[in-house]
């Protein structure tokens, strides 16, 4: 299969993701 | 969709594993009638010393053994319930000189710490936690996560210990509006915690801050999936499940384990490598255990089955013993050891 399937990917997704979510 | 995009593992018949991949080493004789419930390798700090021990625990006792020498084990301490049976050991990583236990009937009523304080050596256990328990976890830098309740009347909480496994610390997280069914720690990203959930969803936490992250809805074929381990690489979250109602089917054999593929930015999956039972071997998913690259199940033929993930084949077929089925199976958390458990209580450790 194919990553590209899964949308654009982010080394620092975590990071990113605590930065957008909710505190 | 997964189904179609999963590479599937290749099936070899039975006669073909070689059971040479285990190598029996030493037996743990349980001298209790009692029922076997679970085992665990952890570090235990005697006299300034950490050993690397086993735990098991039979539905009315926990016991700790300590190795004599690379085939022999001797029983240093029991911890006795007479009340609420033990239902699993909770290893804490980096506490050297306790353990956990979540005790109840069908669901966890309890989460009990065990210790030897050092001062008299008597075993002594500390009620932590009660309540209606869902998941229970020891996570590193010696840090239990547990969930009690169900939807939104949902409680999440870490306890810290302290070295010594005395004083603790507690945090909340938020909670997802789904039940959490099992925690696990993400391998690679350090501070983020998974869970799965009844409805088929997978979550993530931040646990420095408490938040949550991320809430993905991953394929319904993955129904009441446990996750066994799961790590980050490349931007990428890789999940290894297994599948307890997993269905037979003619494509794709008797499922087991899977892995499973998630970009945690566009909460998008997909599955790329199943794990199936070999050909000609009967059975489903009773439980298992994952560590690195290999995963082990007890199959309801009471067979232990292993596979290797980076292979991505069956690697070893373990039948009953002496005609008792197995019942537990665990790697070991101190060495390349598997432990693997009779209903009758006796432990036979392999070497893999």
């Amino acid at each position: 299969c194919s990553t590209a399937d899964l949308g654009p990917i982010s080394l620092n997704w975590f990071e990113e993701l605590s930065s957008e979510a909710p505190p | 969709h997964s189904t179609e995009q999963t590479e599937i593992a290749d099936l070899p018949a039975c006669e073909s594993l070689n059971p040479g991949n285990l190598q029996l080493i030493s037996e743990l004789k349980n001298p209790s009638s009692s029922c076997s419930v679970d085992v665990s390798a952890v570090w235990w700090e005697r006299a300034g010393t950490k050993e690397p021990c086993i735990i098991a625990a039979c539905e009315d006792v926990v016991s700790l053994w300590k190795p004599l020498n690379s085939v022999q084990w001797e029983k240093v301490h029991t911890w006795h319930f007479t009340e609420v049976p033990v239902l699993q050991i909770v290893p804490v990583p980096d506490v050297y000189n306790l353990v956990c236990v979540a005790l109840g009937s069908l669901e966890i009523r309890e989460i009990r710490a065990l210790l030897c304080p050092s001062d008299n050596e008597s075993e002594k256990q500390v009620l932590l936690k009660s309540g209606d328990i869902k998941a229970v976890l020891g996570v590193t830098k010696r840090r239990l996560v547990s969930s009690t309740g169900t939807f939104c009347n949902q409680q999440i909480q870490i306890m810290t210990f302290a070295e010594d496994g005395s004083s603790k610390d507690e945090q909340l997280l938020m909670p997802p509006d789904e039940t959490i069914l099992t925690f696990a720690e993400v391998q690679g990203t350090q501070e983020a915690l998974l869970g799965t959930t009844t409805m088929n969803s997978i979550v993530i936490w931040n646990l420095k801050t408490g938040q949550l992250l991320k809430k993905m809805h991953i394929d319904d074929a993955y129904q009441a999936a446990m996750c066994h381990r799961a790590y980050s690489e490349m931007g990428l979250l890789f999940v290894v499940l297994s599948h307890p109602c997993a269905r037979e089917s003619q494509a794709f054999g008797s499922p087991v384990f899977q892995l499973l593929v998630i970009n945690p930015k566009t909460a998008q999956s997909v599955g790329v490598l199943l794990c199936s039972l070999p050909q000609g071997q009967a059975g489903r998913f009773l439980e298992g255990d994952v560590k690195d690259h290999v995963a082990a199940a007890i199959l309801t033929s009471g067979t232990i089955a292993i596979w290797d993930l980076l292979l991505g084949h069956c690697t070893a077929l373990l039948p009953p013993v002496s005609d008792q089925s197995w019942s537990l199976v665990k790697w070991s958390g101190t060495d390349s050891h598997l432990l693997a458990g009779q209903k009758d209580g006796n432990i036979f450790i392999y070497r893999y």
